[in-house]
């Protein structure tokens, strides 16, 4: 509001002397001659006397550069390479002016370089979201895109000015890229994708930032990419734009299993509590990640002593503070009080009401009852180090009496949430997939219920059925199942129920043989 | 059922599938031998 | 046995409709992920040559930007003195590299255009380029096919190999066409 009178005609001069000298062969090495030529222009200008006009400026370079594209698009006859070409001839112009000013503004003092780059790329988002509400399905994404893509680049480039800075460069970026995500800007989400997938973005986040300072970032944008998906995928709801959607997420999480299968390991838990329960092929991607030094034994070798493995009491990293998950705090107090003396003697009574919620989309608390079943199971692990974890140790305990609970007592969706939250934990060896495994197991064979042993089925059973790749931890858990005696597996109704699934468990138990 | 925003998330996504982002939008600007995508017969090699 | 979406039933009923439904085919039995582009066997890392979620295979090696010194970056000062580009003045080496090397692009279809007028064949079903060699004579013609003596060009290996092979007229390709809206240069 109330841009002061003339400031709109100035930027437009500036802006359109910028492209020019930025274009000129003249313009020297990086275009810093002709950079600091125009600084003074814009000191001429009284663009740099405020912060308010300096804010001004830039929110009016971004119009007029968006504008043009607008124009530039809406031109009838043009190939889409002319188009192009017409677009990023300003909007490169703009990303290099922008670079410059920030790489050479306060002259040492990074505080003021990232204030500035803040700045500007705060501008960006609010430009891009005002222009995404007001022309809605008209919206193009193209100026926005390539500002943003080409202003990282620029900003990663390697010298020592910007190495200085490069961490909070990327932690802009990511703040930025997460004020935009999808759910906020859902015309946006196919550029959105392309730039959290670019090379460079990913290498500097996963790859080059020491420390893996940037994999926290990272995985809150992977989380803002589930959940614009997870309303449809829930429904099955796969038109042509969701699809292409969930192809490119897979594309990115096939790259991420391939390189960066630790950053899979470490947040598996945050993604798995926000992709929904019938995504299992995009979940069995994540879960099957492995850390790269591991060499997984192959789960259909004969008399395989998972017990014996080396890796199979160490604990995995969960970076995701499930205790804060669980709420409310009474509820928890509660909890610990439980599992540390079976007191009070209402808690199991009163467990399945605490889980139900009345979220949109469910009847039960999803995040509750995942972080409830991990944290009572990363309770119980330690108690058994001594006895070793098995299904003969694990029961009886008051954490396996709340697992024993919950799936008498809760009802067929409830069982199905609260045994997939378990089957969430059947990943590589380690001593979180082998309780789990075990727990699952003693469920089935302590079961009163048939029920529970075809839930426990199904929840084991649909994991397998999709296209690879499968976690080892869901083999090894299934061919147990099927193979000992003890659980009469085949004896059961439901694995004979229909002539479809008869085959299914016998082309499953084929490959498992 | 779907929210109103999801509905307003879904008709946004429909309409962007219409204008997605092409490779050369994250790519410099190549003068001399610009990418000009185009349909090839499925039997040439793609990559 | 459970009756409801979550039981041993409720997943065959899953099954049958997305059997049904092509939509849902991606959600169960799921896609084949080796179709989707990408080299899950490469020992080298893939972010570095991925293109873009959406495209269907890895970036080509001219695509790849690279922050090089500002000198290299010439084509400012030079681009008004470069020679238009002019496929018939180039070899056939350089055209089978335009042309491996560009699929999906104008130039692919430029360069295969070009081939065709210096007498290369495609082949459609051995997916390779031919042209009859020189001073062997092609005998067992027929309205629909001939055997003879032909140079295939190897592109694994780059080089040319003679070879004895019945040719059938119909595997060739015929004059590609090149659409005539998108070709800039």
């Amino acid at each position: 509001f109330d841009d002061p009178a003339g400031l709109h005609e100035k930027t437009e001069f500036l802006l359109r002397e910028w492209v020019n000298m930025y274009h000129s062969p003249q313009a020297g090495r990086d275009s810093f001659k002709a950079f600091n030529a125009f600084v003074q222009q814009m000191h001429t200008q009284g663009i740099l006397k405020t912060d308010d006009l300096i804010t001004r400026f830039f929110r009016l370079c971004t119009e007029m550069c968006v504008d043009l594209c607008y124009r530039a698009l809406s031109e009838a006859g043009q190939s889409q390479t002319m188009i192009r070409a017409k677009c990023f001839h300003t909007l490169d112009a703009f990303v290099r002016l922008i670079a410059l000013l920030v790489k050479h503004s306060g002259d040492t003092n990074t505080v003021t370089k990232i204030n500035l780059l803040n700045k500007v790329l705060g501008i960006m988002a609010g430009v891009l979201l005002q222009d995404h509400e007001v022309r809605f399905a008209e919206f193009q994404q193209l100026p926005y895109h390539r500002i943003f893509i080409m202003l990282f680049i620029e900003l990663n480039a390697p010298e020592p000015i910007l190495e200085a800075i490069n961490f909070e460069v990327l932690t802009a970026f990511c703040h930025v890229f997460h004020i935009l995500r999808p759910a906020k800007a859902p015309g946006f989400a196919y550029a959105w994708l392309e730039l959290i997938s670019h090379r460079v973005f990913i290498g500097r986040l996963l790859a080059l930032t020491p420390n893996q300072r940037g994999w926290g970032f990272y995985a809150q944008l992977l989380v803002d990419l589930f959940k614009i998906l997870a309303p449809f995928l829930r429904n099955a709801d796969m038109t042509k734009p969701v699809q292409l959607l969930y192809k490119g997420t897979l594309r990115v999480l096939l790259v991420l299993l391939h390189d960066f299968p630790e950053f899979l390991c470490d947040y598996h838990y945050a993604f798995c509590d926000v992709i929904p329960p019938n995504c299992i092929q995009m979940r069995n991607l994540i879960l099957s990640a492995f850390p790269r030094t591991m060499r997984l034994p192959d789960p259909f070798t004969v008399n395989l002593v998972v017990e014996h493995l080396p890796d199979i009491n160490k604990a995995p990293r969960i970076l995701t503070n499930i205790v804060s998950l669980i709420q409310p705090a009474s509820f928890k107090k509660d909890l610990d009080s439980y599992l540390k003396s079976r007191a009070p003697i209402t808690f199991l009574s009163e467990l399945k009401s605490n889980l139900q919620a009345n979220p949109q989309g469910s009847r039960y608390d999803i995040p509750l009852i995942n972080a409830l079943v991990l944290y009572v199971g990363t309770q119980a692990i330690p108690l058994l180090q001594t006895k070793g974890v098995s299904m003969s140790t694990i029961a009886p305990s008051s954490h396996m009496d709340i697992f024993e609970n919950l799936a008498v007592n809760l009802d067929t969706e409830g069982r199905y949430l609260f045994l997939t939250a378990i089957a969430n934990q059947l990943r590589y060896p380690n001593s979180h997939t082998h309780y789990f495994s075990c727990a699952l197991l003693y469920l089935f064979r302590q079961a009163n219920d048939q029920t529970i042993q075809e839930l426990i089925t199904r929840v084991l059973l649909e994991r397998l059925i999709v296209n690879r790749p499968h976690p080892w931890g869901l083999l090894i858990t299934f061919i147990e199942l099927i193979k000992n005696q003890n659980f009469k597996f085949w004896d059961h109704e439901f694995v004979r129920c229909a002539p479809e699934i008869e085959k299914l468990f016998e082309n499953v138990a084929r490959s498992c043989y | 059922q779907l929210t109103k925003d999801q509905h307003y998330q879904l008709s946004n996504l429909e309409a962007a599938y219409h204008h997605l982002p092409h490779p050369s939008d994250s790519e410099r600007m190549r003068h001399f031998l610009p990418r000009n995508p185009c349909p090839t017969p499925t039997y040439y090699p793609s990559a | 046995m459970v009756m409801d979406q979550f039981g041993i039933v409720g997943l065959l009923s899953f099954i049958r409709a997305a059997e049904q439904d092509a939509n849902m085919v991606a959600l169960a039995p799921g896609i084949d992920l080796t179709t989707l582009g990408l080299n899950l066997n490469s020992p080298e890392n893939l972010y570095s040559m991925f293109q873009s979620p959406f495209a269907e295979s890895a970036c080509r090696p001219q695509d790849i930007d690279y922050h090089v010194p500002a000198e290299y970056l010439t084509n400012m000062f030079i681009r008004d003195k470069l020679a238009p580009i002019k496929l018939n003045r180039y070899s056939e080496d350089l055209l089978f590299y335009l042309f491996y090397m560009n699929g999906g692009d104008v130039l692919q279809l430029a360069a295969a255009a070009e081939l065709y007028s210096r007498d290369w064949r495609y082949h459609k079903e051995e997916r390779v380029w031919l042209t009859r060699a020189p001073q062997y004579e092609v005998f067992g013609k027929t309205s629909t096919s001939e055997r003879g003596t032909y140079i295939f060009f190897d592109a694994n290996n780059w080089r040319r190999n003679a070879k004895e092979f019945h040719l059938e007229y119909d595997k060739l390709e015929e004059r590609p066409v090149i659409p005539s809206y998108s070709f800039n240069q």
